[in-house]
């Protein structure tokens, strides 16, 4: 019930 | 250092390759709230630079603070910061803790 496990993973950009 | 950020470390990259290297992941709205270093390429700036590591979260860049962007727009910010002639390096406000 965590919120932050509701929160998607990020993408991963490469600079 | 930062004021709120007393672990917190100032990185200057210089532009020392034609790339940046590293790889991020995280932004707002994702379980990775702040920009994180994933990977440092061998051979890139920041490589080159050896005070940048994998796992730091990245707090500002050339003082322009990460919180509450997104992704891509963080994305974005580093890209710039390292495209510009303006500066001959990029300065990462970089800590250890998440």
């Amino acid at each position: 019930r965590e919120k932050r496990l509701t929160l998607p993973p990020s993408e991963i950009t490469l600079l | 250092p930062g004021l709120l950020e007393p672990t917190s470390t100032l990185v200057r990259v210089a532009k020392s390759a034609g790339t940046l290297g590293i790889a991020i992941e995280g932004g707002a709205n994702t379980r990775q709230p702040l920009p994180r270093i994933v990977t440092i390429q061998r051979g890139g700036s920041a490589h080159n630079c050896g005070q940048l590591k994998v796992g730091q979260v990245i707090l500002e860049v050339n003082g322009v603070s990460m919180r509450g962007r997104e992704h891509r727009d963080a994305a974005r910010i580093i890209a710039e910061a390292f495209k510009t002639k303006e500066r001959d390096h990029v300065d990462f406000l970089v800590t250890e803790f998440n």
